[in-house]
């Protein structure tokens, strides 16, 4: 991996005792490629070699006998402070606790309401699953079969009603039944769909969720920047979940919208089941992005 | 890149850091610079458009390296949609379905994806928007039997396209790859007179692991041609030339949006141009 590319480099260009201007260079080319070839954003990449270039002259890190060794764990430990804290659990105060989703078209936002409903059953919470996405065909039908998958009920539109209207009933009718969590699937949009980002952030005020959460796909590649920047700017966003970790992308992106979003990931997504959603580890999702 | 007219250092980089920030990959972008390098001297002190139209040209010649097959083959047709998890294969399936019967094909969809939630009542909502006919099985049935039924629906009632949509897969799943060449076998025993192509679906939004997927399936279905779906977002979709070098799969449709219209054959110079940008 990049320890035995870096141990190539020092090796070759190393002379004695001392790693010259030029081997540093080459050492922090191979990490540019690295990081570019497991999708982190080039703009992200570039601040990030220039970190890790300080922090490797500033030390005496380059004289040792394992120098490569040490460069990768100053490497590992940056992605690992920029990825952040490890996830937790999902933080809920409010009556009911709304927990919102948002994301780009197929990322996996309706698959993992069902998986967030299903967890907060299991540790004992009323959770009410309600179908907002008025726009995808039998989008509304496919997370009543997720809610049956999970044993959570789906509250779903009304005929005529925008995903606002149901928004209001909702928090009304949740209360009434006794429900203290509401899930809120919403349909995927572009981020440069201004009439649909106004209307998640117009439904974001209307129902003031505990977690407004931003559901990305791990195989999204440069553009991450651009879609988790807008939507991190537009709304109102306390989380990002990653999914479809479970498939063998280097998952760069989680970087990527780390540093632009500003916000935690807080679960990955590992597989289509309804238990398949995980916290998440930035000490593992480091070790991926460097594959 | 603004308006310097002159080959410096930092106006390649700045040229490479483009076609990374399209997808295009480390590579494929240093590849196209060097390219480029090379005939500095052609562009010294001119105007930087005519350096972006040469780098066109060069993204253009890599993508030609896949040989388009026609978007409209003539006689019986069965196509294959297969791809991972989200990439848009059920809307396209649609969306080229409406394409062929506005060309006046007889169209029929088969609904292959038996696993997902609500998988088979989406596409059965398309075919009655688009008043097309669906061939479908209940939840959990196995899919080479729909399949089956499909292609011997499609001869019995003189169809001129099936269009098979599957359900998303990750290629690095052995079982769910077995499954699908199970599908491809049926098709090809079944629709043994017929014209037959796989085409993969990969999202535009995709990075560097569309070239693991295009390896993968193509090992297993020899895909014959790429739908680029989402294209109507920032995202570029670039590593279909990483694509187009490496493994010779062309691109031939591009998704551009949610709606059954939102459909176009693939132009590889246009592309190239909106890739270099
Ligand atoms: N392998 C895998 N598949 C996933 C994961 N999360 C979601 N999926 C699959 O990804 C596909 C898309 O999931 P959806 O939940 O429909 O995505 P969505 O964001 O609601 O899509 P839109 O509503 O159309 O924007 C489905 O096939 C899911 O089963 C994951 O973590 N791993
Ligand atoms: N903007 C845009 N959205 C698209 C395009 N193609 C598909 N979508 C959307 O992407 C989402 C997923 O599309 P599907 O057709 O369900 O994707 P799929 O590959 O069949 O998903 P699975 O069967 O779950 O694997 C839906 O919200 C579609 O409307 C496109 O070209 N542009
Ligand atoms: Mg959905
Ligand atoms: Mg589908």
């Amino acid at each position: 991996g990049l320890q035995d590319r870096l141990q190539g480099v020092f090796k070759r260009l190393k002379g004695e005792g001392r790693v010259s201007e030029e081997a540093l260079q080459a050492a922090l080319r191979e990490i540019r490629l690295a990081l570019l070839e497991a999708d982190v954003n080039f703009r992200v990449v570039k601040s990030f070699v220039a970190r890790v270039r300080e922090r490797s002259i500033g030390s005496d890190v380059l004289e040792s006998l394992t120098a490569a060794q040490q460069v990768v764990k100053i490497v590992k430990d940056e992605l690992v402070g920029i990825l952040g804290e490890p996830g937790g659990d999902l933080r809920l105060t409010g009556h009911p606790s709304v927990v919102l989703l948002c994301g780009l078209q197929g990322s996996g936002k309706t698959t993992t309401a069902g998986k967030l409903a299903k967890k907060l059953r299991e540790s004992g919470r009323q959770p009410l699953l309600v179908a907002a996405d008025l726009q995808r065909a039998a989008a509304v039908e496919q997370l009543r079969q997720v809610g049956a998958g999970v044993g959570v009920p789906v509250l779903g539109p009304d005929d005529g009603e925008t995903a606002v209207d149901l928004a209001t009933r909702v928090s009304r009718e949740a209360r009434e039944r006794g429900y203290d969590v509401v899930v809120f699937d919403t349909a995927g949009r572009l981020h440069i769909d201004e009439a649909l980002m106004d209307e998640i952030a117009v439904l974001a005020k209307s129902l003031d969720p505990t977690e407004f959460l931003f559901v990305a796909d791990a195989m999204t590649g440069q553009d991450a920047v651009k879609s988790a920047g807008a939507f991190g700017k537009l709304l109102p966003l306390t989380g990002v979940i990653l999914t479809k970790l479970d498939g063998d992308s280097r998952g760069g992106a989680a970087l990527s919208i780390r540093s632009v979003a500003e916000v935690p990931i807080r679960f990955v997504g590992v597989g289509e089941k309804p238990d398949d959603l995980e916290v998440f580890d930035p000490e593992r999702m480091a070790s991926r992005i460097l594959g | 890149i603004a308006d310097r007219a002159f080959l410096d250092e930092e106006t390649l980089e700045s040229l490479e850091e483009g076609l990374i920030a399209a997808d295009l990959g480390v590579e494929t972008s240093q590849e196209l610079v060097e390219s480029v390098r090379k005939e500095a001297k052609r562009f010294e002190g001119g105007d930087l458009s005519r350096l972006r139209d040469h780098l066109a040209d060069r993204v253009a010649v890599l993508l030609l390296d896949a040989p388009q097959p026609p978007a409209r083959p003539a006689g019986r047709l069965v196509t294959l949609l297969v791809g991972v998890n989200g990439v848009g294969k059920t809307t396209s399936a649609a969306k080229l379905a409406a394409w062929h019967q506005r060309h006046g094909d007889r169209v029929l969809l088969a609904a292959g994806d038996t696993f997902r939630a609500a998988a088979t009542e989406q596409l059965e909502l398309w075919a009655d928007r688009l008043d097309i006919d669906v061939v479908k099985q209940k939840a959990g049935a196995d899919p080479a039997a729909v399949v089956y039924d499909a292609l011997q629906a499609g001869a019995a009632r003189s169809a001129d396209h099936v269009i098979v949509d599957t359900a998303g897969r990750l290629h690095n799943r052995q079982g769910l790859m077995a499954e699908l060449a199970k599908i491809k076998r049926v098709i090809e025993r079944t629709a043994a007179g017929w014209k037959k192509r796989t085409l993969l679906v990969l999202d535009a939004t995709t990075g560097q692991n569309a070239i693991s997927q295009a390896r993968e399936f193509t090992r297993h279905v020899a895909v014959d041609g790429i739908l680029l779906a989402k294209v109507d977002g920032t995202a570029k979709g670039g590593v279909t030339v990483a694509i187009a070098r490496e493994l010779r799969i062309p691109v031939m449709f591009l998704g551009v949006g949610e709606g059954a219209e939102d459909l176009v054959e693939f132009r590889p110079r246009e592309f190239a141009e909106a890739l270099v940008g």
